[in-house]
Parts: C-alpha cells; structure tokens; sequence
C-alpha cells in the first residue's frame, strides 16, 4: 500500500494519558482505569443436581405445575424424560381498544413443546437438559406438522429461540427458587 | 441448553440455532 | 477516473452481496430481557466488551429495538437533570429507559432494521438515512410471526468487509485534499479541564459520537467517545458532576487502542487498509505540527463510497 501518515495519537493511550494527568493533579494516581474483567462467561450444559434422581424430577414436576405447564404422562420406559407443553400466548402487540377483550390471533400457535431429559454423567451427579421440541395450536386443523425434505428444512430453519430460552429461564429460577 | 450460573440476580441461558447456513449461539440475560 | 472505477466495483459489490453474507459461519448474539437493570446490563457489555445489544420483550415476544451508548448518555442526562433521583436510575430497568428519553425530549430512537437477504447496499443506505451506525438484521420465525434478531451489522463490519473482499480498494488513491469526505468545518473541540458533563451535552446537541480534546495551542491531545460514558457509569463517576474529562479519561480500560490521526494526503486505500487491520470508528485529520483540521467517520467514508 502506498505510504501512508496515519498513525496513533500518543497522548491519548490510557497508560500515557493517566501518567500526564497524574503528573498535573498526583491526588488522582488512586482513581483505577474500569477493569472489564474479560473473566470468561462459564457455561455448563444445563443444570447439574447432585440430589436423588427421583428427587430432581419431583422437583421438575413440582416446577412446572407451580408454572401451568403440562405433560405427557411418563412411560414406564422413558421415566427419566418429560414431554412439556406449555402455553405461551405473549400479551397483545397493538394497544388493546376500550373494552376489547384481547383479540388473540389463534393463527399462531401458542403452545410450546419441550423436552426436558435427565442424564447421568457420573455416579450420584447428574444433568438436566431441556430441549425446544417445536410449537402447537389449541387448533387441531393447525396440527399436523408438514413432512418436509431436507432441502426445504434447509430453507425454512428460521425459528427464534428467544420464547424457548425465556421459559427455561423461568423453569431454572422456579427450581432454584424452590430448592 | 447451555447455562450460567445464577450471579447478581442475573441468568444467561444459551442455545446454538441453525439459522439458513449458518450457526448462531444465541446468549438470553434474564434477571432473577 | 481509477477513483470513478473503484466506486462503480465497490457499489456493485454492495449490491451483490447481502448481510447475511457478511455473517461468520458460526457466531453469537447476546439479547437482553427488557426486565434487566440497566447496571446488569452495563455490566454485561463491558464484560463482553461490547456496546450495544438487542433487546428482547418477554411479555410480548418480540424484539424492542438496540440497547446502545446513546441510551447510556440519556440516563446520565436525566441524573445531571434531577440529581436527588439517584435511587430512581439505579433501579432503572431496560424498559425505563423509553421514559427517561421522554423526561430528557431526547428524540425516540427510530428502530431501523432489515431482512439479511436485503443487499448491503440497501443496509447502508438505511443506516446513513437515519444516522445510525448500526442497524439489526431481523428474519420471522415461520412459525409464530414473531421476529428473529439474527444479528446487529455495523458499519465498521461493513467497511471492513469490502476492505476485506474488493480489491479495487486499492486504486482509490486521491488524497483526502480533493474529496469532500469529512467534517473540517466548525468541529466543536474542548479542553482536558472541561467538565465531562459538558462534553456529554454536546455529543447530545451536536449528535456526534465524539467529541475532540485540544491544547492550547489546537493541538489534538485526545477525545471523549459516546463509548466512554459506559465507563464513566460504571464507575459510579457520573454523580461528580464538576469532574473533568480529562479525570473521566482516567477510566478508560487499558485495552483502548487509541485515538487514529490521519493527514489530507492520505487516501481511502489506506485509510481502508487500517480499517481492515484495526478497530477503528474515525480518523482525526491533523496537520503536520499536529494541529485539529477535522474527522472522517466511518458515515463519512460509506456516503462517499456510496453517493459520491
């Protein structure tokens, strides 16, 4: 590239700035630069127990139902995984008009799946993982989920996780709340 | 699901969508 | 004319790529809840060091706009304005923050978005019509018909894009001297003993995003960023409201790169050539003894790349 004069300014890197600040006013040399402590976020796969597992899914039911979530009802071969559904139906965009009940626009579903799985990673130490499992409508006719290809699933894999996400937020803080 | 753990009242939760060709990890602060 | 050919190759490049392929393969998107405190979510971004974030209504399910410094800035308006409000701000939450821009008249941020297939060329374009500097790529969940933030495109991403894929960057070699880019005119420029409480005002009635530090003798020495109020809020130090910018500086974290000076012989090739090497949001252009002639901020650079 051709020669080029931009540069930066010398007087304006905080270890020199502070210096010649503290050089004019030395009762500044306690005021400490805001460490934005890069301490690295941790995350874990879901939430671990060390309780008894039949212990953890007392406490999941016991979650969901302070919660108004349903479920299936546990099969003798899948006790350790919950099949949810839970109502979602987010408050009315528009400002509802005097004396308008809320108009709830049943085109879209309201019904979130999830499915919440406990695992064993080791003895007496556990994990509980929760899974968005797809969306249904108090509408049967809107049931059926359509069979699609792959390259179609390729085009359509558009779904925000965000509704997902809040209601496990609220899941782990009911079951942090109650333990 | 991925999870932080609870500090100052705060929550993160996180999971990883495959959005057309591409992967994001979307990261939801909640509060207590 | 290599100047006129490389904008009609960098145009044409904007209008045949589209946001979404500015996007990593794999990436993150950090969203707040709107319920958050707004020190939480201080804290959040600058332990992410980020800036901004989208926010997220969980009572509606939907996307309510960009968590930015200008919200920042508003807050610490609102306590210069009532300062026996320190309880109100300090369990101010996200969603507040609608009502203390309408007690400072602070205009409503317009929430500009677009869909990641839209061009860039039209993303600039809505950025540079409403001065944001940058702009949410929202998608509908086919499902609910709720939005998708699928990520937040800024213009420094955008420049650093073309200066990363167009080669014909590298014939844009007029000088600065000949192109109308920049401001060099009435640039207002303060002292280091200047209150940072009037420095902050006038990034506000000036809407800048920052604001240059001069000697004496009109030397540049420094400058206060919209950034910087972050900082300043973390620190608890907006309460000093008699507290110089030079103190305010003192803050800054160590990893700030620095103020970037540039001269009037320089070019966009090189210009966009540290962009593509460095985070860098402006240039300050300066003399040879160092004096403040003026600033080119990345607005600058795409209305020339694009309207010129």
């Amino acid at each position: 590239t051709p020669n080029s004069t931009i540069a930066i300014l010398p007087s304006s890197l905080p270890q020199i700035h502070r210096a010649y600040m503290v050089q004019s006013y030395p009762e500044l040399a306690s005021v400490q630069p805001v460490v934005t402590k890069k301490s690295k976020t941790r995350w874990h796969f879901g939430i671990r127990s060390r309780s008894y597992p039949l212990d953890v899914m007392c406490e999941i039911y016991r979650a969901l139902k302070n919660l108004g979530a349903e479920w299936v009802r546990p099969s003798e071969e899948e006790l350790w995984t919950i099949k949810v559904r839970w109502k979602y139906s987010p408050v009315a965009q528009k400002e509802k008009k005097e004396g308008q009940e809320e108009e709830t626009d049943d085109s879209v579903p309201d019904l979130m799946k999830m499915q919440i799985q406990l695992f064993q990673l080791e003895p007496n130490n556990y994990l509980v993982d929760f899974k968005f499992d797809g969306w249904e409508s108090k509408r049967k006719d809107l049931e059926e989920e359509p069979v699609v290809d792959d390259e179609e699933q390729e085009q359509i894999s558009s779904f925000s996780a965000y509704p997902f996400l809040h209601l496990a937020t609220k899941l782990i803080m009911e079951l942090a709340v109650n333990s | 699901l991925a999870t932080t753990s609870i500090k100052h009242n705060t929550l993160a939760v996180a999971s990883v969508i495959r959005y057309k060709r591409k992967y994001v990890t979307q990261i939801l602060y909640a509060p207590l | 004319r290599d100047q006129q050919i490389a904008l009609k190759a960098i145009r044409s490049f904007l209008q045949s790529k589209n946001s979404f392929d500015v996007l990593p393969v794999s990436y993150r998107l950090i969203v707040f809840e709107t319920s958050l405190l707004v020190k939480r979510a201080l804290n959040i971004l600058l332990q992410n060091s980020i800036v901004s974030a989208p926010l997220w209504n969980s009572k509606t399910s939907r996307f309510a706009g960009l968590l930015t410094s200008s919200d920042f800035i508003n807050v610490i308006q609102y306590y210069s304005q009532n300062p026996d409000q320190f309880q109100f701000v300090d369990n101010l939450t996200l969603d507040g923050l609608r009502d203390v821009e309408k007690a400072i008249g602070a205009p409503q941020l317009e929430t500009i978005s677009i869909h990641p297939f839209k061009s860039l060329y039209e993303a600039c374009v809505k950025m540079i019509e409403s001065s944001a500097r940058r702009i949410p790529l929202i998608d509908e969940d086919e499902k609910t018909h709720r939005e998708i933030v699928v990520s937040v495109l800024t213009q420094y991403r955008i420049l650093k894009f073309v200066s990363m894929n167009c080669r014909e960057t590298k014939i844009l070699l007029q000088p600065l001297s000949e192109l109308k880019v920049g401001t060099t005119t009435n640039l207002s420029a303060v002292k280091l003993e200047t209150p940072v409480m009037d420095v902050i005002h006038l990034l506000i009635s000036q809407s800048v995003s920052s604001v240059p530090i001069v000697d004496d003798q009109d030397k540049l020495i420094n400058v206060y960023e919209a950034v910087d109020v972050l900082s300043l809020i973390k620190g608890g130090m907006y309460t000093d409201l008699s507290l110089s910018v030079g103190e305010a500086l003192i803050k800054r974290s160590d990893d700030f790169e620095g103020v970037y000076t540039c001269t009037l012989e320089d070019n966009l090739c090189v210009i966009l050539e540290t962009i593509r090497k460095s985070r860098l949001h402006r240039l300050f252009i300066v003399d040879t003894a160092g004096k403040l002639i003026g600033v080119i901020t990345l607005s600058d650079i795409l209305k020339y790349l694009l309207f010129d």
